[in-house]
């Protein structure tokens, strides 16, 4: 299962629809500081279900929907798509009919929000259960963000058992 | 249970120990249980980069702390593996033989697991397959671009 | 006392707008007292990067947030200035465009006080007038040599 | 008031005498991971009068002598120097009367501590005393650690007035 492709319109500075090719095993993302890299993070950590809006630098889930710039008025809506190629690889699993797997959530500023698996409305929870025991569940070591690797290095004693009860 | 627990840090703490020593290029580190009783026990991060004495984390050079992370970091993704993994900007403190060392790693692990990694390091760059660009030619609107690996880092040579 | 207190956020109010402009060529910022009781107020870092709505120091991008921490730096060394001022990698999340002011703006302020800058970027070195690399080619134990400037930038051009 | 030289012996990884020539404006200290940079760093801290061993990554005062590798045995002491020369500068205040400035300060394993300046022995209140108001006494920004930009970021408010409460 290989992600090909991430699609951002609305999500905090990708207002304009936006498609990233990564279908690549190493793909590095450069650009200057401010630029939006650590946005597209935050994009696949919220498509994939995150509902705490710290994890995502954020203070209300709303924060995600593009605010606005000089030259433009706030989005009325975030929409981020991740798009999975499941051709080349043993189809086992939860995965195993899908050759094309699209997850998409939206979010609009009345707070209306939804959950698409390849174009069908399904819960939060099924996405949940689709990603469940492939390592991209909540407490997985999938997405290291910025910061990340320093929190690891203050860890006390009890914080780092308690890593690996979680992951137990 | 205790079972589980203890199954679950024999396995991290190998792998912990494996990834430490192919990022360090040698060396040696465990992920130490303090006290008898695992289900309250501490854990603790004990390192031996090549050449130098054992001892916690906290003993050794920024740069080496945040090697000896990212050696942790692979070893709970080792246990938990997903189809992809994303690194935000891990490399920064590192100098150049332990970020060859560390883009070493990801293009070996990248033959079974989707590596996306942010970086403003050059030699992180230089070991990619494909680079994505992104520019804020707009003010506070992001876009992106497709970017030739030879001809970032060419360009990317400090114009001193 | 509270003239004290005062007048002393004034000053590094002023001197933190000052050098925030000159690291991110253009925007502003400023170290903005909470509530109207100085004596218990809180001070908010509130930052506005070049093109970027204004906002507090949580809500910049990494480097965003590093470059801003190292204009707070200058203005409280502004207030009470040393003979000489040491920095330990503070441009580890910078990328090429905000390194390059920022070994700028210490290029200047170098004409009254002398830096002893630590860093692992090239763009950094090649602002120095002296580089001292240190060495471990045994074992732990540290030693120094004096590199030439361009010499160790073409040395530390990525080998790709 | 220029710091022309820093000498170092027995001083964490710095078991040889060790002489660096920083007499420059600008001076860049380079080098692998773990090679000895920011323990240059902590000599100066040392040197100047800190009496907190964590403020150099230590955990008691006695942690900055070198404590071996496995070619040496741990050093009987470490010393560390640091030359100004006051020559080219307007020569006022507590610096007046030198044209060239020392500050030196050893430590032995058994515990025996001692200040020198320009090779006479002084109590360590009297190199506090010469530095007072020189912008390099305990509350100043004249030495960065690595890690402190991160912690100014993370500072809650009160602790951002704590530092200008003491700086004022
Ligand atoms: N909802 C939003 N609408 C518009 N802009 C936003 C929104 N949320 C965040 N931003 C902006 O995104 C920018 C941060 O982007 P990001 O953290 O991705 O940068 P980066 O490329 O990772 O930079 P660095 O290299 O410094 O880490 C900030 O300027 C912030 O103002
Ligand atoms: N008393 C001591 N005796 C011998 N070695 C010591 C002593 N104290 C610290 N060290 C060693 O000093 C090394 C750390 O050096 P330092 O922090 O100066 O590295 P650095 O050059 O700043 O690296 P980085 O670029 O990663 O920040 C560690 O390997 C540590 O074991
Ligand atoms: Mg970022
Ligand atoms: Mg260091």
């Amino acid at each position: 299962m290989r992600l090909s492709r991430i699609r951002l319109a609305g999500f905090k500075t990708f207002v304009e629809p936006t498609v990233i090719a990564v279908d690549a095993p190493f793909v590095a993302i450069v650009g200057p500081n401010g630029c939006g890299k650590s946005n597209v993070i935050d994009a696949v950590r919220w498509v994939l279900g995150e509902t705490r809006a710290a994890s995502m630098r954020a203070q209300t889930m709303s924060d995600v929907i593009f605010n606005g710039s000089a030259e433009r008025k706030p989005a009325a809506r975030a929409s981020v798509e991740l798009i999975f190629d499941n051709l080349s690889e043993a189809r086992v699993g939860a995965w195993a009919r899908y050759e094309t797997l699209s997850v998409k959530r939206i979010l609009t500023r009345e707070g209306e929000s939804s959950y698409w698996l390849n174009g069908q409305r399904v819960r939060r929870r099924d996405v949940l259960d689709l990603f469940l025991g492939t390592g991209l569940g909540p407490r997985a070591y999938a997405i290291i963000e910025q910061g990340m690797v320093n929190r690891l290095i203050e860890a006390k004693p009890e914080e780092l058992r308690h890593l690996l009860e979680e992951a137990a | 249970t205790r079972e589980a627990l203890q199954q679950t840090h024999r396995v991290v703490n190998r792998a912990f120990s494996e990834r430490f020593s192919q990022l360090f290029g040698g060396g040696q580190a465990q992920l130490a249980l303090t006290g008898d009783e695992i289900l309250d026990a501490g854990a603790q991060i004990i390192a031996q980069p090549p050449g130098k004495k054992n001892g916690t984390i906290q003993l050794l050079s920024g740069g080496e702390k945040a090697l000896t992370a990212i050696a942790l970091v692979f070893a709970f993704f080792d246990l938990n593996p997903a189809p992809f993994c994303i690194l935000d900007e891990v490399d920064a403190p590192l100098d150049d033989a332990n970020t060859q060392r560390y883009a070493a790693l990801i293009r070996t692990m990248a033959e079974r697991t989707q590596f996306l990694v942010i970086t403003h390091n050059k030699l992180t760059m230089a070991a990619a397959d494909r680079l994505v660009g992104v520019t804020m030619r707009e003010q506070g609107v992001s876009r992106t671009v497709d970017v030739d690996v030879e001809r970032a880092v060419q360009l990317a040579q400090p114009a001193v």
